[in-house]
């Protein structure tokens, strides 16, 4: 996807899941 | 056209598979090392190392849940090794580096060795 008017998003993309419950 | 490139999202991926193995939710492998054992991902293993790419992609170990390593194999270097291939982070101890490079040949990773045999030769 490299150059092809490519927005680049530097925020987080995915939830993140825990150490633990 | 275009896209929205996401930069982290490899880190971020990777950051929760490395959650998944801690709490051991969705392991489906256990790779026995000179008494040791260590739960993993078999698709995180196969990505990562030579070895268990021609392990696992043998059919008749397709569905193995257990595996134990040759004798030879470092715990301490498949330890470490592990961990790499969950974080992208090398753990590099004088102390171990050389079990950790020896491992690294086991598990055929390649770039994993050679970075460990030039960081031994820098030291030297």
């Amino acid at each position: 996807y490299e150059g092809v008017n490519t927005i680049k998003e530097m925020g987080r993309s995915i939830h993140e899941i825990p150490r633990q419950d | 056209d275009g896209c929205i490139q996401f930069t982290r999202h490899a880190g971020d991926v990777l950051l929760n598979f490395n959650r998944l193995r801690s709490r051991n939710i969705l392991t489906d492998v256990t790779i026995q090392v000179d008494g040791q054992q260590f739960h993993a991902h078999k698709a995180i293993l196969v990505a990562c190392s030579g070895f268990f790419y021609s392990v696992f992609m043998d059919p008749e170990n397709a569905n193995l849940s257990a595996i134990s390593l040759d004798p030879k194999v470092d715990p301490k270097g498949f330890s470490i090794l592990l961990d790499f291939m969950y974080t992208s982070c090398l753990d590099l101890k004088d102390s171990l580096v050389l079990v950790t490079m020896n491992t690294a040949i086991y598990l055929q990773m390649e770039h994993v060795a050679d970075t460990c045999h030039r960081f031994i030769k820098s030291r030297h």
